[in-house]
């Protein structure tokens, strides 16, 4: 890449390859660009600069915005929804947040509201076992929204620090599926009425532009308040969470980078937006 | 969509023209960003405009046709065409015939096995459940439960990490079972991650499957190029099993991979029934992708 005084054409092409390659999609890497252009063009852009490191800062800017910190209930239970299309790492991340917190000294619950899978429940439960984290279950193929209730007045009765449910993957084109997840607010919201304190959106960071329509289409269903990006580990960079940050205003709170307990971090946008041109 | 970005583009060229360079650029960089909205590769976009410009220069704009759908129909036309153009074969010979399912966490393998042992039973044909994946957390009781539900017989063996052992036993108990077919669970795994590789790698040189294929979630962003590279050099693939098609995604991922590995997709999954299994239609999916 090339300083600013021999930008053209072909260094834009070059910064349009990396960031697509990333998985930010034709819509905001056409923005970053463009955006870039415009600053060249009203001299905001010194001349020694690299175009790399403007993209970066660009980047690092949208994921930085809004980004805060969980949102913890100061009265009670803190009650953390997952949700997220089929294969995302929901399950698996319900397992690490809980280690996580118990780690931390907090007291934690968990729900197996995925009635629906084969053996999600039985997954959910050797988590438990593993971390030592009792696991709130009824029976494969009953009423999710139950199991969240009663999970729920267990975590009230036990005034555990944090509640984590589990919820069934769906494909945001189900309609059917997608109308369970305000039914499951509904009931949450019969005990804890400023609950769930964060919903949170799970994807899996190999996915391409399509999370941002499940953003859009979760949004919209059950308000996701936040999102973690699974399988970072991975070679996927997960650049789509630009384009997600860039169009919703909830923060990233986790990245996953494993299958063990401790494969969790916080989400971190100098790292992420380094990690994107590395 | 891509038609009305292309009538866009055409809107001053009439019935008496040719298509030229210059027009082809414009309408050519609306196919490019089409195919990359579509999720396909960079490098596999690049290629892909590449043979239908070339296809496309010189064309007579005919009277009857609009040019923004006659470049729409070449573009679908190679898009068919790269897809696969008659249905592919699945090899079940063998005694007993050897199907493993690999890829990315998450994909779809586990519930794409019992699919196809399902398919298969349909076929007459007498079927085994492997349960190799060793490592995720009930896994095994998951492979167990889906083949209750479809009453197909499961080996399983909780006592040993060793999956090639499984896999032998599997075999062992598929032999002497008179088993026609024994489909391979295995785990998910990165492509990037060497040692679980080389597992796939040594399952493949001992029992030497008629058909490895690749499971990989329909809504893969621009990796798939990288992760049906790994698998088809360490392996080389016999087929790709697209997954999630009752998403939206568009699916570009198909095309990149089934470009860069030339092995054909064999089946798509569109729902998490078991009966939601089909045989793979190029035409269908290139209609897809461009949206
Ligand atoms: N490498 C890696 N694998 C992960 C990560 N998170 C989850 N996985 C794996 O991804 C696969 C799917 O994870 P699950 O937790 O079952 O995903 P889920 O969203 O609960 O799936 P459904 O409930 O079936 O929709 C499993 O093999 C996990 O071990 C991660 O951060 N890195
Ligand atoms: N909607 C939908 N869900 C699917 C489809 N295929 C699989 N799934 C779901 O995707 C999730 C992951 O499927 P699995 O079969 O566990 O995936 P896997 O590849 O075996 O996962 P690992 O073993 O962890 O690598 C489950 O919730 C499945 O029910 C499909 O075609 N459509
Ligand atoms: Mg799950
Ligand atoms: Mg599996």
């Amino acid at each position: 890449f090339s300083n600013v005084e021999k930008w053209d054409e072909s260094t834009y092409r070059q910064l349009e390859a990396a960031l697509i390659s990333a998985d930010l999609g034709v819509s905001v890497t056409q923005k970053i660009i463009a955006d870039i252009k415009e600053s060249y063009a009203i001299g905001e852009i010194k001349t020694s600069e690299d175009i790399i490191n403007i993209a970066t800062s660009r980047i690092k800017s949208i994921l930085a915005d809004d980004n805060r910190p969980l949102n913890i209930n100061t009265t009670g239970p803190t009650i953390l929804l997952m949700v997220g299309v089929n294969g995302a790492g929901k399950t698996t991340t319900t397992g690490k947040l809980a280690y996580k917190l118990k780690q931390d000294g907090k007291s934690v619950l968990l729900a197996a509201c995925d009635t629906f899978r084969a053996a999600a429940i039985e997954q959910l439960k050797h988590w438990g076992q593993r971390i030592d984290v009792p696991v709130i279950a009824g029976k494969h193929g009953s009423d999710a929204a139950a199991i969240a209730y009663d999970a729920c007045a267990s975590a009230k009765a036990k005034n555990v620090d944090y509640l984590i449910i589990d919820t069934a993957g769906r494909q945001h084109t189900r309609q059917d599926l997608m109308e369970e997840l305000p039914k499951i607010l509904r009931v949450i919201r019969k005990n804890f009425p400023e609950a769930p304190h964060e919903t949170i959106l799970v994807v899996d960071g190999s996915t391409g532009t399509n999370a941002l329509f499940q953003a859009r289409e979760f949004g919209k269903a059950c308000d996701v308040t936040s999102l973690a990006v699974t399988k970072l580990d991975g070679s996927g960079k997960g650049g789509v969470v630009v384009a997600i940050k860039d169009e919703h205003t909830f923060p990233i709170h986790f990245v996953g980078l494993g299958e063990s307990p401790e494969d969790l971090q916080p989400f971190d946008p100098e790292l992420y937006a380094d990690a994107i041109f590395s | 969509n891509l038609s009305d970005a292309l009538s866009n583009t055409f809107k001053t060229i009439t019935g008496k023209s040719v298509l030229t360079e210059n027009n082809i650029k414009e309408a050519m960089e609306q196919v490019r960003l089409a195919l990359l909205s579509a999720d396909v590769h960079y490098d596999t976009v690049n290629d892909f405009v590449g043979e239908v410009s070339r296809q496309c220069l010189g064309e007579k704009v005919l009277k009857s046709v609009k040019p923004s759908e006659q470049v729409v129909k070449v573009v679908h036309e190679e898009l068919t065409r790269l897809m696969g153009t008659e249905e592919a074969e699945v090899n079940t010979s063998g005694d007993p015939a050897i199907i493993m399912m690999v890829g990315l966490h998450g994909a779809g393998k586990t519930t794409t096995c019992a699919k196809l042992a399902n398919y298969y039973t349909g076929q007459k044909k007498k079927v085994l459940l492997a349960a190799c994946d060793v490592y995720r957390p009930a896994a095994i009781d998951q492979l167990e439960a889906l083949g209750q539900s479809i009453k197909v017989p499961v080996f399983s063996d909780r006592s040993t990490p060793d999956v090639v052992q499984i896999a032998q036993n599997a075999l062992n108990t598929a032999k002497s079972e008179g088993k026609d077919l024994v489909i391979l669970d295995m785990a998910g795994r990165l492509q990037i991650d060497e040692d679980m590789v080389q597992e796939l790698i040594r399952v493949k040189e001992r029992f030497n499957p008629g058909e490895i294929l690749l499971t990989a979630d329909s809504a893969l962003g621009q990796e798939a190029v990288s992760v049906a590279t790994h698998f088809d050099k360490a392996l080389n693939i016999t087929g790709i099993v697209l997954t999630k098609l009752d998403g939206d995604a568009r699916g570009g991922a198909a095309l990149s991979m089934r470009k860069v590995t030339g092995k054909p997709i064999k089946f798509i999954t569109s729902g998490e029934k078991v009966s939601d299994l089909e045989k793979f239609r190029p035409e269908g999916m290139a209609s897809r992708i461009l949206g």
